[in-house]
């Protein structure tokens, strides 16, 4: 897992 | 913020208004399905429990808000005030064939094994069936007034434009969320046929009949 979450979406 | 994702976020918004002026205006929900609507205020609830612990922006916050409004306004509609118009007859879906997967993958396949992070997921994949219970009620029924199929293809587009955003996202930021684009794949897909038949037919001004 490099760059994992972050919601930023919707 | 790209180009891409802003566009998915407003066919987004465009599908729920289409809904929402449809039912209004025809005084009627016949032909759409009740239980993907409440999937999809299922799964606004469920991702957006960190509208208060994680802020983005104005913008982000703003649009939850409106997205849980709205679909909790399409729920209102169709089970209190215009429930006697409401075709739960061709509304068969079973919605725990879809609910209880999503919990249980959820609860196996997540980020993180956090209550919020776990909600979230959740709401990933079922958003990603939540249109199922509609296009069965479509094939049931073999047709779309051509409003409701609208309002589909702006759904579908939705989607399509936010897979559009996540390779942007990739090679421009180098971000990526397996989980996201992997559910978000599976959703574009479903809507794959449908949208051969939108182009197809409605497009051409005929209604969207599926052939017998």
């Amino acid at each position: 897992i490099l760059k994992s979450f972050s919601h930023d979406e919707l | 913020m790209n180009v891409f994702r802003l566009s998915g976020d407003v066919a987004h918004l465009i599908a729920i208004i289409i809904l929402l002026l449809k039912i209004w205006t025809s005084r009627s929900c016949a032909g759409i399905s009740g239980k993907s609507q409440i999937l999809f205020a299922v799964t606004f609830v469920a991702r957006y429990l960190d509208l208060f612990t994680n802020y983005v922006s104005i913008y982000n916050s703003v649009m939850k808000i409106v997205y849980l409004l709205a679909s909790f306004g399409t729920v209102y509609l169709m089970y209190m005030k215009f429930k006697a118009t409401y075709d739960h007859n061709h509304d068969t879906f079973r919605l725990e064939f879809l609910i209880l997967p999503a919990i249980a993958l959820s609860l196996i396949i997540n980020h993180d094994f956090a209550v919020i992070e776990v909600f979230w997921t959740f709401s990933i994949y079922l958003e990603s069936v939540a249109i199922l219970p509609q296009l069965f009620m479509v094939s049931k029924t073999g047709e779309a007034e051509s409003i409701t199929s609208h309002y589909l293809f702006a759904l579908g587009s939705y989607r399509a434009l936010y897979i559009v955003n996540w390779i942007y996202r990739y090679y421009m930021e180098g971000f990526y969320d397996m989980i996201a684009t992997l559910a978000g794949i599976v959703q574009t897909v479903l809507y794959c046929d449908f949208f051969y038949l939108y182009i197809t037919k409605v497009l051409k001004g005929k209604k969207l009949q599926l052939p017998a």
